[in-house]
């Protein structure tokens, strides 16, 4: 789980990322 | 519009995913999509992909709409596997699974094959974000990789001879250590 978690929070970090860029 | 609803379906499966891995034992299930949902899925996110643009250059908000429908793709595909893998107890919960996910790839990679075809630049954008796909469900140690990779590796060599030495280690590190 902790692999999943680190690609989980990866992904987070990306669209956040992506959610500043749209707004 | 779509974009959007890609975007909230994303955050809701990072949030199902978040929960099955903090509380791996919990009894209560968060699977707020159904596995049939599949197809359905892949269409928005074809929609999506439809507004990528064949000869001009795309814009941020093209751009950052095709990274979003890549991470889709991997929310699903993770998502998918997770859900199976609660459902070990059920026999067929695994062949449903990989049926689900096949379909869903089946449909969207004809899409990024058309979108890495259009310019060597198309292609090295889409192998960028599908090589960070890869390497994610690798990290995650997915079953589904070995099922996926040979339908997704296409893609990496549409412009084979145009391949970056970094894009061509990354796709060997991929090949050299299967889950």
């Amino acid at each position: 789980n902790k692999a999943l978690l680190k690609c989980l929070q990866r992904l987070q970090y990306k669209m956040g990322q992506l959610e500043v860029q749209s707004s | 519009e779509c974009v959007a609803h890609l975007r909230l379906l994303s955050w809701i499966i990072l949030g199902s995913l978040n929960h099955m891995a903090m509380c791996p034992s919990s009894d209560v299930p968060c699977h707020p999509l159904p596995l049939d949902t599949s197809l359905q899925i892949a269409d928005l996110a074809l929609v999506v992909l439809e507004s990528y643009p064949e000869h001009t250059k795309a814009s941020v908000y093209q751009m950052s709409s095709l990274a979003q429908v890549f991470i889709l793709c991997q929310l699903w595909t993770i998502y998918c596997e997770q859900v199976a893998v609660f459902n070990t107890s059920h026999g067929d919960m695994y062949r449903t699974t990989c049926l689900a996910v096949m379909e869903f790839w089946m449909k969207v990679a004809p899409t990024f094959i058309q979108i890495a075809s259009y310019s060597k630049s198309h292609g090295e954008m889409v192998n960028l974000h599908l090589l960070s796909l890869l390497e994610g469900l690798q990290e995650v140690n997915s079953s589904l990789l070995v099922q996926l990779y040979p339908m997704l590796v296409t893609i990496l060599y549409i412009h084979e001879g145009s391949l970056s030495a970094g894009l061509q280690h990354r796709i060997q590190e991929i090949q050299n250590c299967p889950p």
